[in-house]
């Protein structure tokens, strides 16, 4: 069952200034940092049925935390998979997605079932050799409302990728 | 590549090719042009002098001099453009770089930071500045959110309840930033907004910067009793800053509807597909 008490908690012991400026000790920046963690896993169980319920479908929902640094593991091993997106705000809002794939070209629907242009963004890494592919694409979120985007790989054709590495190679030689 | 920049319908961002660093924002569709001149700088952590034993540290603010140092005279870059999104990816140094990015639409800059982890080994705490340098004539005022609702027009080197004498030439002027800080003139507007608190200033007509990272190496006496230093080699914050240009009279329409947009931004949830139809019951 799903409770976002433990975050409600967590967030109010962190109102302390310790938390918000950063002077509090190591030790108890680490605790409060395991308090939040705490309180997120169960919020996320609570999001997930109010989804499942505001969209008639029960599904394993995945959060993915570490999207900014372009880590979510569904996006990055899945052929298919959906994007769903909650909008808290009183208005429609047009929202850039953008996640971690693995390198290929993708397809992806509206809600409507219409296909939505996408590219697929190569990010360099500090590693010479590696590059991380991101999918972005651009969704539209009813106020107060969520919209599902479904993702799918093509695998047969060639990634239609830019390669910065051959741009990067002129600028470096100035 | 005699001219690098990045663009879409309503923005265009221009950089030095020699330096790869962002030189001027042009408003396409207000037709505003507006040198900017962006980097990093840092800030050596004060750890007391003639005048005062007070050590930069976790409550207090104190750099040992007023000039910040480049992080780098110049970034390595990287170009990445697609038809919905325009990147330009710079890399300042082993620990400082940032992608300034323009979706397709979109009518504010963005500019992603990562900035850590800081080195300290040589022993020199060091505070991370962003700064945005613009001929426009400020005349020394600038703007800050106090709690994200109210702007407070703030006047470098004043207060306004008493005769101020200011030791501090720095420290002095930076005040809390929780969602943005702006300049202007007569005609134009430079918005910044950020994606959490820091602290900000303008140090100089036409100039603003925000602290986006610091690590010291000495407690500074206000009870903590431990340096702002992390375990083992130290975070690599990664932010972003949302830049937007505009006039003056029609700046706060867009920062307002942006700063909302950022701060209620859509939860993103993934699922496999597939899934079994869902009873309430």
């Amino acid at each position: 069952s799903g409770n976002c008490a433990p975050l409600n908690e967590a967030m109010a012991v962190l109102q302390h200034h310790d938390a918000v400026t950063g002077t509090a000790r190591q030790l108890v920046a680490e605790d409060y940092a395991r308090q939040l963690s705490e309180g997120w896993g169960p919020s996320e169980v609570l999001l997930s049925n109010a989804l499942a319920r505001l969209s008639g479908s029960k599904k394993t929902f995945t959060f993915c935390r570490d999207l900014n640094i372009s880590i979510c593991p569904l996006s990055q091993k899945s052929a298919s998979f959906q994007v769903i997106l909650y909008n808290p705000l009183g208005r429609k809002v047009d929202h850039m997605v953008r996640l971690p794939v693995s390198k290929s070209s993708f397809h992806v629907k509206d809600p409507s079932g219409q296909t939505v242009p996408n590219s697929v963004v190569v990010v360099p890494s500090a590693e010479p050799q590696e590059h991380y592919p991101e999918l972005v694409f651009s969704a539209s979120v009813p106020a107060l409302g969520f919209s599902i985007y479904s993702v799918t790989k093509i695998s047969h054709q060639k990634p239609s990728i830019p390669l910065p590495n051959s741009i990067s190679r002129k600028f470096r030689s100035r | 590549f005699r001219v690098l920049a990045i663009e879409n319908e309503y923005i265009r961002a221009t950089f030095n090719p020699d330096t790869g660093f962002l030189t001027e924002i042009r408003n396409k569709d207000k037709n505003l042009l507006l040198p900017v001149n962006q980097s990093f700088f840092w800030y050596g952590a004060s750890s007391g002098d003639l005048e005062s034993w007070q050590t930069s540290g976790a409550y207090i603010f104190r750099p040992e001099g007023r000039k910040p140092y480049p992080v780098s005279h110049y970034a390595q870059i990287r170009l990445v453009k697609t038809p919905l999104v325009q990147e330009l990816h710079q890399n300042f140094s082993a620990w400082c770089s940032q992608v300034v990015r323009l979706y397709q639409g979109q009518r504010h800059l963005e500019l992603e930071w990562t900035v850590g982890p800081i080195p300290v080994g040589e022993g020199w705490g060091k505070e991370v500045i962003s700064r945005f340098d613009t001929p426009l004539k400020t005349n020394g005022l600038f703007y800050t959110d106090s709690n994200g609702r109210e702007i407070l027009q703030r006047k470098r080197d004043y207060r306004p309840t008493w005769e101020l004498d200011l030791w501090e030439p720095v420290a002095g002027n930076y005040y809390p930033v929780n969602t943005r800080i702006y300049i202007k003139d007569r005609n134009m507007q430079l918005t910044v907004l950020t994606d959490r608190s820091q602290g900000g200033s303008s140090l100089g007509n036409g100039s603003l910067e925000l602290m986006v990272h610091r690590r010291l190496v000495k407690d500074d006496g206000r009870g903590l009793q431990e340096p702002l230093k992390e375990n083992g080699s130290g975070l690599v914050a990664r932010g972003r800053h949302l830049v937007l240009l505009d006039r003056v009279g029609e700046a706060a329409a867009g920062h307002r509807l942006l700063a909302e947009k950022e701060v209620l931004a859509p939860q993103v949830v993934l699922a496999p597909d597939g899934g079994a139809l869902y009873h309430p019951q």
